[in-house]
């Protein structure tokens, strides 16, 4: 079955599935161990490095599990991981997998342009104010009335050495919202890359600071990004293009990456998300097949009560008007065809010397003739008249 | 009662060459 369109073929709203979308995307990270070697950690000897791109391989790489940062002994102590997801999607969880005690404070940053800006999605840390001048998070989510990066707790150690971060989109967000409704929503769970700031190492309890001293690394299995790939309701799966880029499959006329405007001829109404409700396709515009561009024109969408607002552009086949529904000057509609026919406008083809002008009733083809003049294209004379030899009045009555 | 067509050839162009040369 098409998800995207009914059993009847009507359109109806479709999303690709949940996918991780850091899998095989290549992180960055801003420090990694083993340049130069040390005696646990060599860059140029896959058995004894730990770099980033374990962060996102699921274990498939062979040699050691965990990415590692360098020994870091002077303050700042932050590390940051980035991981672009080539394209938008809809977050619904970021979780990280430490592979010894977790950090003690986390920043998560999301960015929508491909990483030329960033907004923080939550922080973690059981110092808030200490870390990041934030009060801890209320016990209920965000007050409202829109989704707010919060401060939780600091990510959780785990029995055995390693730890978790577990933030879900949901934790930033009231209640009661929905992602059909809110563009609110919908923006706070976009994302084109996340970034992950480790600001804090963990320390035996409260105690460290910016005068501590010792040395500290960072160490991670495993970097997920749980989410949908954003299509805004118009495709069930997104593909690599032949460039490697990630595109949705779009369907109801939509295209784009996000299919997130109407194709070129597809512009009878705006282009809307699709809801659950309504799957809000992109309409084409009704052109008879006599042309191939149209434009949207507002005021004549709100003058048919939001129905249809496309203009045909460039008729073609001799037609004329908003739809090419009727024929252009010089120019009658042959009844006997239909009018997606390219040839349902014929030329009116006035006599030149019958006629009194060339442009013919677009309804019946009747040409405008001269006194005494008869026939559809004024090529005879009258009954009770003959031809005389004045092209000026061509025929004149019988004596 | 079908007319015959106008006959070009019967018509004194003398004073509508312009009239002619259109037709």
């Amino acid at each position: 079955p098409d998800p995207c369109h009914d059993e009847g073929g009507a359109p109806r709203s479709c999303v690709p599935g949940l996918v991780n979308a850091a899998l095989g995307r290549e992180v960055r990270a801003s420090s990694t161990c083993g340049r130069p070697a040390s005696r646990t950690c060599d860059a140029s000897d896959p058995r004894r490095a730990h770099p980033a791109a374990l962060l996102t391989s699921a274990g498939a790489a062979p040699g050691p599990l965990c990415w590692r940062s360098e020994a870091l002994t002077q303050s700042p102590l932050n590390v940051t991981l980035t991981v672009p997801l080539g394209k938008a999607f809809e977050l619904v969880f970021v979780s990280v997998r430490f592979c010894s005690a977790p950090p003690a404070a986390v920043a998560l940053l999301k960015s929508q342009d491909h990483g030329r800006s960033w907004a923080p999605l939550g922080f973690f840390s059981a110092r808030c104010g200490h870390d990041f001048g934030r009060p801890p998070a209320p016990a209920h989510g965000p007050p409202g009335p829109g989704p707010e990066a919060l401060c939780f707790p600091a990510p959780q150690a785990l029995p055995g050495g390693g730890g978790l971060l577990a933030f879900s989109v949901q934790d930033g967000s009231p209640p009661g919202l929905d992602l059909d409704s809110s563009p609110v929503l919908q923006d706070w769970v976009t994302a084109t890359d996340i970034q992950v700031v480790l600001t804090r190492p963990a320390t035996t309890g409260d105690t460290w600071d910016s005068t501590a001293t010792g040395t500290y690394s960072y160490s991670a299995a495993e970097l997920q990004v749980g989410g949908r790939c954003k299509c805004n309701g118009h495709a069930a799966r997104c593909r690599p293009d032949p460039q490697g880029h990630l595109l949705c499959d779009c369907q109801h006329g939509t295209e784009g990456p996000d299919c997130s405007r109407c194709k070129p001829f597809y512009c009878d109404r705006p282009w809307q998300r699709a809801t659950a409700r309504e799957a809000h396709a992109c309409l084409a515009c009704s052109c008879n097949g006599h042309a191939r561009r149209c434009r949207f024109n507002m005021e004549l969408f709100r003058l048919s009560g939001r129905r249809s607002g496309g203009v045909c552009l460039n008729c073609r086949h001799n037609t004329a008007g908003r739809h090419c529904h009727y024929c252009r000057e010089g120019f009658y509609r042959d009844p006997g065809r239909p009018l997606s026919d390219r040839r349902a406008c014929r030329a009116c083809d006035c006599h030149p010397v019958g006629a009194a002008g060339k442009t013919c009733n677009q309804t019946t083809g009747q040409c405008p003739c001269k006194d005494g003049v008869a026939g559809l294209t004024c090529d005879r004379c009258a009954p009770g008249f003959q031809q005389s030899r004045s092209p000026v009045a061509p025929c004149v009555k019988t004596p | 009662e079908v007319m015959p067509t106008l006959d070009m050839a019967l018509f004194d162009w003398t004073d509508y060459e312009d009239l002619k040369l259109a037709a």
